[in-house]
């Protein structure tokens, strides 16, 4: 599983 | 890009053109919050200035240019345009009370402590709790033009279809985003009372009032 931000949602 | 996040960012879409098609048609900004919406505009721009150096998507990009200019646009209308409509007697919730914990957090809670970075975890965290002055002012004043609780339904909805597009996102891509996560439970949380109301009340064809 991979923690960070998500960029691609708004 | 999945359905949940799609029609989230859609219903997102409608609130805004919701909110901007009663401020022209009743030529009023009656019963909104200033607050909310100057919260709005800084949650917007602290996370999505991005746009200049960090290319997504043309959707990504296009919502994101439309989501800074509407927030602004909306503040015109509310302070220029309309302003003698706008009573800030009512609209007394302190809204410093919500950007100081919140840059607090953003500095404590972040995936990488650079500015950006910082920027983008504090509009996560204002965004949770920005309609709070507008929720406050319902409180008060007890009762809701019918379509200011379309917007507030149409903004509720979006917060809550997030929450399936993440479990969706943590098992389809293995990808998960604790920090956008638990605001977003709890900026969806804030909204259980309205959407009681809303779901007895308004959708039943009654006015959006508050038991006394």
């Amino acid at each position: 599983r991979v923690r960070g931000p998500l960029k691609d949602e708004l | 890009m999945n359905l949940f996040r799609l029609f989230g960012d859609l219903s997102h879409l409608a609130s805004i053109l919701i909110l901007l098609h009663k401020i022209q048609t009743t030529r009023s900004c009656r019963g909104i919050s200033f607050k909310t919406q100057a919260l709005y505009v800084t949650v917007f721009v602290a996370r999505y200035l991005d746009l200049f150096y960090d290319w997504v998507s043309l959707y990504n990009f296009s919502m994101k240019v439309f989501f800074i200019s509407s927030s602004i646009y909306i503040l015109y209308l509310m302070k220029v345009r309309f302003r003698p409509t706008h009573d800030p007697s009512i609209d007394t919730f302190r809204a410093e009370y919500l950007v100081g914990p919140c840059v607090v957090l953003a500095l404590i809670f972040n995936y990488k402590f650079t500015f950006p970075e910082v920027l983008w975890s504090f509009s996560i965290f204002l965004e949770s709790v920005a309609i709070l002055p507008q929720l406050f002012m319902l409180q008060r004043t007890g009762e809701a033009e019918t379509i200011t609780t379309h917007y507030l339904a149409a903004l509720g909805a979006y917060r809550a279809l997030y929450i399936p597009n993440w479990i969706y996102r943590y098992f389809s891509e293995g990808v998960v985003d604790p920090i956008a996560v638990i605001a977003g439970l709890v900026q969806t949380a804030l909204y259980v009372d309205f959407f009681y109301v809303y779901f007895t009340k308004v959708l039943q064809g009654q006015k959006f009032e508050l038991p006394a």
